[in-house]
């Protein structure tokens, strides 16, 4: 494993924790889109079908058991956790994001490295992951104040995306490690939905102002 | 090598 996957697993896996912090220890998840984290364990839950199947590290079983832990600890805690769910900005959070769900599956049927049951939905994963921070990104924009931590909860998840295109070029050079095209469309455009995100927290970071996003 | 079928990434 290189330096830049295990920099894109640790921004994933900060990430989450800071979404858990958020949500465990200040019980809010103001500015937090319940779609776009309903989205997540769905990618989670399909991509990791071969988790007691296909044993690669423990490194990987963990982190693995990690992610699908927290996404749905996560919507749970959103939509039942009785003080929590209060401050889920319900009204904001509107995205149609089931809407998103069927065109992935159909292109994961039309398009995908092998026509298995197991590829299919790992394939489905990918194109649902790259949309996924769609409803996210619309809550913030209608949020007026950001707080602290949500925008660091996005800046994470971007950069994770980010590193992980740079593990794959990595990987292309030093190990004649071939990421399949599909793998890379979907990083990329995953990585590019955030950059006008990156773009004015960079700016608020720089001109130490709270985060804002234009209407 | 393509990384057929052997997914080693999270």
């Amino acid at each position: 494993m290189n330096i830049f996957r295990l920099a894109g697993d640790m921004t994933h896996l900060f990430s989450v924790l800071v979404l858990l912090l958020k949500i465990h220890t200040i019980k809010s998840c103001a500015g937090i889109s319940l779609k776009t984290q309903e989205l997540y364990a769905i990618v989670f839950a399909t991509r990791y079908l071969d988790i007691f199947t296909n044993h690669i590290s423990p490194y990987n079983t963990i982190m693995k058991l990690i992610f699908l832990g927290s996404s749905f600890s996560i919507v749970w805690y959103m939509r039942y956790h009785k003080i929590v769910r209060r401050s889920y900005d319900k009204d904001q959070d509107t995205f149609r994001h089931y809407i998103l769900i069927l065109p992935c599956l159909i292109l994961a049927l039309l398009i995908n490295e092998k026509f298995t049951f197991k590829e299919v939905m790992w394939t489905f994963s990918l194109y649902l992951e790259a949309v996924a921070i769609l409803p996210q990104l619309v809550l913030l924009q209608r949020t007026r104040n950001i707080d602290n931590l949500t925008g660091q909860y996005v800046f994470l998840l971007g950069a994770y995306r980010a590193l992980y295109i740079v593990n794959w070029i990595y990987r292309y050079f030093t190990e004649d490690h071939f990421v399949h095209w599909i793998t890379w469309v979907c990083g990329l455009v995953q990585t590019l939905l955030c950059a006008d995100f990156f773009y004015y927290y960079f700016q608020s970071w720089k001109n130490n102002m709270k985060l804002q996003l234009p209407a | 090598s393509s990384n057929g079928g052997l997914k080693d990434e999270l």
